[in-house]
């Protein structure tokens, strides 16, 4: 299964005359999902509801209309889950991953703002030919390297790839070197820019290494979030 | 022959990376 992030109160009831939504993001089976609960707090019924988002890094958009039929009554939830893509607009955001919202029903209109994680942009063909591989990594000078200590974990480098696999982040070759495992991995975010990897893992050290190796290093600190 | 040249490839990579 892909990592499944934190359900966050994007827009508290106090902020939005009752109305609470809470939410997070999840790619499933190749597509992307902003997973909400709406909660109404308000004495009142809610109904005519609909989002939209401020052009963004990735061009995210709803694929479809929030689909809220019923009124919300009040103390009523509802779960959606709203399928996304990303053929819209691009602005570039700061941060990168940041996404602007606007939801209106009867009452009012109201906004929030949050961050999609990174993992939602790795796509299912991330696997980089390991021809192409050899020749990118040799092609991206050792500047545009980033290095990141991921503390405390206490898994073996198999397991790691296949916890990696299943968010898309692919292991191209594992070598070791001197007791030391080195895995290169790639993936690719839905704009099409690649991302490759080394991560360092040592017998009996619970700190691992991860080398991002990219033209694009604007994201790397997203994606050691990631990792 | 052209997998042995890959996998190659990448122990010196592997290599390299250690010990610059």
């Amino acid at each position: 299964h892909s990592f499944l992030w934190f359900v966050k109160v994007w827009l508290p009831a106090v902020k939005a005359k009752g109305l609470e939504i809470s939410g997070t993001f999840s790619r499933r089976q190749g597509h992307m999902y902003m997973d909400m609960s709406f909660i109404n707090k308000a004495l009142q019924h809610m109904t005519d509801f609909a989002i939209q988002f401020n052009k963004n890094s990735f061009g995210v958009i709803p694929t479809t209309p929030l689909a809220m039929h019923t009124p919300l009554m009040p103390s009523q939830s509802i779960d959606i889950s709203l399928p996304l893509n990303t053929i819209g607009p691009v602005m570039k955001m700061d941060p990168l991953n940041n996404l602007q919202v606007a939801v209106k029903n009867n009452i009012d209109v109201f906004y929030f703002s949050t961050l999609i994680p990174l993992s939602v942009f790795f796509v299912e063909d991330g696997k980089m030919e390991r021809q192409v591989f050899l020749a990118t990594w040799k092609d991206i000078p050792n500047e545009n390297e980033l290095q990141y200590q991921i503390k405390d974990c206490h898994l073996n480098a198999d397991t790691v790839s296949g916890k990696l696999q299943n968010n898309n982040i692919y292991t191209i070759a594992k070598r070791n070197v001197e007791g030391q495992d080195m895995l290169y991995q790639s993936l690719k975010l839905t704009n099409g820019i690649w991302i490759l990897a080394e991560l360092r893992i040592q017998p009996g050290n619970p700190n691992y290494t991860v080398i991002a190796h990219s033209t694009k290093i604007d994201q790397f600190q997203l994606l050691f979030k990631n990792y | 022959e052209m997998d042995d040249g890959l996998e190659e490839a990448f122990s010196r990579l592997a290599e390299s990376r250690t010990n610059p």
